[in-house]
């Protein structure tokens, strides 16, 4: 459902150039839980902003449900992702100017969600990660983990089909981090959601249906967890 | 040496009030190396941020080698901190405009080193995080981790007495954690600096002399590591 063929993201500074991806191939299926690991610098942002349509590969083929995403227009990507993608950034991206409510129910707008509906859904999900009581808090007014928290449900809220979750659990203390895993998965297998993330803790990939190591830019190893 | 004395910090919003720290109490010797654990939100950045006077407490007192912390006017803070603290931030605070190599010399220009010393500190301790192939890289054009790295070296530079790090390996992968842990308590050890780092991976604590433990604002336990 997702596709990877031969991908290459190549940085050029002076006379040196980057590999930052360097011949990655790919399958994902529908419904799919992955989990990408790897040494810092080793491509994992990178691969998962590629295939978020965020920026474009030197070379190689993007496909997701059969549509070519690094062959679509701007606009194109654009509408794609607000439909279909929820993102969780390693510096969250919030908005500053918003609160938490608002930060969340900015991404349900592009869905199509009446507006009582959103602020709902959004209260719920920003609940349902411990922060029922920092609604109306803006990005400075939270710690760094709540900042985190506040980029999971916004990338959650309504329920796109496909999440790329960049380190969702780096700022968060174990205990929270396990009660964050086990509402994503349960949000993933409930809706049949595809999920891929990357993380540095193999504490949170007991749940994922496979691993994908990373190193230099390669996918070095790939690993399939016996289904229970 | 660092002495805390019933230390609150406040947040109003509207009509409820957060105690982000309600009443702290703290001693921490020179050349201590203290880890502070706690869940997300129960006050370490808070804590941090106002042992470097990045903030005034609401309430209580900070004491640091005999000056009181809290009572200095804004400009002696500053400089008190210029020529004394090295911080390493949560999300970096890294300047975009400059490159790896200039984010560090920069550190070092309030500390009195001429300009040739600067530039080789500078390039020794980024080599020794694993960055010497990285220099004339800006932050957007650096990984999580490396970012992060940056950060860390920027602290260092100099030999500052105090360093406050608040979650230096939260964006890397387990293996180069290790070996900035292992940087960081020789750099510490050998120059008999004090260290308070904020870490939510009890595999970073194995080289601390004291574990405190926070919950709500307070400081729930502290626990003391033989000594080998
Ligand atoms: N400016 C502010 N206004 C209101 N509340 C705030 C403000 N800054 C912080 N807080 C609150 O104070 C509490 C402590 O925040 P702090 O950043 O110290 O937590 P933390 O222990 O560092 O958490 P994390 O592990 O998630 O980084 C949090 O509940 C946060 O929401
Ligand atoms: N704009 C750019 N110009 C030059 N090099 C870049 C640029 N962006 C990324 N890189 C390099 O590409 C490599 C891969 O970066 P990427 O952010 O994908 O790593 P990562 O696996 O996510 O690392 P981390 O675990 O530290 O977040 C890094 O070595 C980085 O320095
Ligand atoms: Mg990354
Ligand atoms: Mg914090």
């Amino acid at each position: 459902w997702i596709k990877v063929e031969d991908l290459y993201k190549i940085y050029r500074m002076g006379d040196t150039a980057i590999h930052a991806l360097d011949g990655v191939d790919l399958n994902i299926d529908q419904g799919e839980m992955v989990c990408l690991l790897g040494p810092s610098g080793s491509g994992k942002s990178t691969l998962l902003n590629l295939l978020a349509g965020l920026e474009r590969p030197d070379r190689g083929s993007i496909e997701i449900g059969g549509i070519r995403i690094d062959k679509l227009k701007e606009a194109d990507v654009t509408r794609f992702r607000s439909l279909n993608v929820g993102f969780v950034f390693q510096s969250y991206n919030l908005i500053n100017t918003l609160d938490a409510l608002e930060n969340v129910t900015l991404g349900l707008t592009f869905k199509g969600y009446r507006s009582t509906e959103r602020e709902k859904l959004a209260k719920e999900i920003l609940e349902h990660v411990g922060l029922g009581d920092r609604l109306h808090h803006k990005p400075n007014q939270l710690s760094g983990g709540q900042q985190q928290r506040v980029s999971i449900a916004r990338a959650f809220a309504g329920n796109p089909k496909i999440i790329f979750a960049d380190e969702p659990t780096g700022n968060l203390d174990t205990h929270t981090s396990l009660e964050v895993m086990d509402l994503i998965t349960q949000m993933i297998r409930d809706k049949n959601q595809t999920l891929i993330m990357v993380t540095h803790d193999e504490e949170m990939t007991t749940n994922a249906d496979r691993l994908l190591h990373m190193r230099d830019g390669k996918i070095e190893r790939s690993h399939t967890r016996a289904a229970p």
